[in-house]
């Protein structure tokens, strides 16, 4: 049955789109049945793929409330046979006080339930989480079996660390108790400066294996593909940036074991 | 009195904090007031200028559900002669639910109210936002008068400008009809790209002259600054960090008129 692996860290700008669309679209490339489920409003991960949504097309948003079942609302990525999108919209901020307000017996499970049918569809579905610690990215860690963390080597993102650690324990307390760290990613990585090298360190030290072999470097084309509505292996397979998210997606492969 | 300028956007690692914590420290350092408000739970402006919370001390949490006065939070910023903190904690996480819970007539002017007192003392209230457009934020936006839009020039940041208007018309609608933009700031500028110069010229053609003329360059000495808890004026002044802070602080100083 699919794995499930959630791109959750709530320090905003890290990389977890580029991420999620990434190794989607890389695991698709190894002819792996791939579902990206995209549960930011924001809805980065679904335009950086070129999905229009239009006002009556079921989203994330309509699936969680039970509006609409998920199998109308997955679409295709015509370009990569393989890769499918649980497509995001703007109107799921409203989700997040309508999960509150107690209608639903048990809101951080939603996701979970509408993904229970799909498991033995796809062999990895990948969820892209918003920059928060909120209902949505705490649904998106209850749907999942594993989190890969992104993490960029600076002051930031390093001080965050704690607080999800915390709440990722706390969810495997009371919400999810398989849960576990798939791996942590080094992102936008620059090895120039100082601050690389010691932020790196303390992360290396505090997670050890944990942390990938692969690291993604900083790389411009990672940055311009989802203006083409491509991932970076459909914009320009040469770069830095495909290069590293095929060899990520290898090491998750080999994880499989 | 104090002019509050809300630092918002909700796409996540454009430069928000890094933005609040310089402009403020720039500012103090041309004799202004200072009171910098850290609402984001992850509390980076807080330890970005190297300020420890206690288990007992007020934060913005304590402040906006009424569980101390803000006089009580407020901290100087001992190396900087005007520059004061109202320092967050990751409790304030805890607030989200709490103020949607009813308790409160309305939430969203919670932060207004406390500061309601306080801009008679300061010349300039600095209000540094979570990277979501959830109730913290909107406190932010209601308390302020203007609201400065850091931007990175990619793809997924132009993307979530549109999100950014029809929030801030919404406010204005129906909370705060005084809100206007004080302006749109180029961060993490790499001038090298050809996307940068894309995005630039799209931002520049949608914002006219309220983009500023002042442009953050990328610069890794603003990265590294936080890491001995300080503004990029007191860790390297002659960085091109430090001179863009000081010259954006120069342009909203003019602009006081
Ligand atoms: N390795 C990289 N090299 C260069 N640019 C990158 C890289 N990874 C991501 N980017 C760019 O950096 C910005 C932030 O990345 P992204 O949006 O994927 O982060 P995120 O964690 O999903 O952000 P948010 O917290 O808003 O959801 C984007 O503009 C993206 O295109
Ligand atoms: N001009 C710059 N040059 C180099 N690095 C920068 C610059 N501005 C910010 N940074 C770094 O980029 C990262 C993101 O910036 P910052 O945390 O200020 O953004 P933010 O919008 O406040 O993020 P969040 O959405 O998580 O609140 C930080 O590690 C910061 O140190
Ligand atoms: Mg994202
Ligand atoms: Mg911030």
């Amino acid at each position: 049955a699919g794995k499930v692996i959630a791109i959750a860290n709530q320090k905003g700008g890290v990389g977890k789109t580029t991420t999620a669309v990434n190794i989607g679209a890389s695991l698709a490339v190894a002819e792996r049945k791939v579902l990206l489920v995209d549960i930011d409003p924001q809805a980065n991960a679904t335009t950086g793929l070129g999905i229009k949504v239009s006002k009556t097309q079921p989203t994330t948003y309509e699936v969680l409330l039970g509006l609409a079942d998920i199998n109308d609302a997955v679409v295709p990525y015509p370009e990569l046979k393989g890769l499918f999108v649980l497509p995001s919209h703007i109107r799921l901020v409203g989700a997040q006080v309508e999960l509150r307000r107690g209608s639903f017996e048990k809101p951080e499970f939603l996701l979970r339930e509408r993904l229970q049918n799909l498991r033995e569809e796809y062999d990895y579905i990948i969820i892209d989480c918003p920059p928060s610690l909120g209902i949505l990215t705490i649904n998106g860690l209850v749907a999942a079996k594993t989190v890969l963390i992104p993490i960029q080597c600076e002051y930031y993102s390093l001080e965050g660390l704690g607080q999800l650690l915390m709440t990722l324990n706390r969810i495997r307390k009371t919400l999810n108790p398989r849960l576990r760290i798939e791996g942590v990613l080094l992102t936008m990585y620059d090895p120039r400066p100082n601050l690389t090298k010691q932020v790196e360190q303390q992360i290396r030290s505090y997670f050890g294996h944990k942390v990938y072999k692969t690291v993604i470097h900083r790389n411009v084309r990672l940055a311009e593909a989802p203006s083409f509505g491509k991932p970076v292996i459909l914009y320009d397979i040469s770069s830095k940036g495909a290069q590293n998210y095929l060899s990520l997606a290898q090491e998750i492969i080999d994880g499989e074991g």
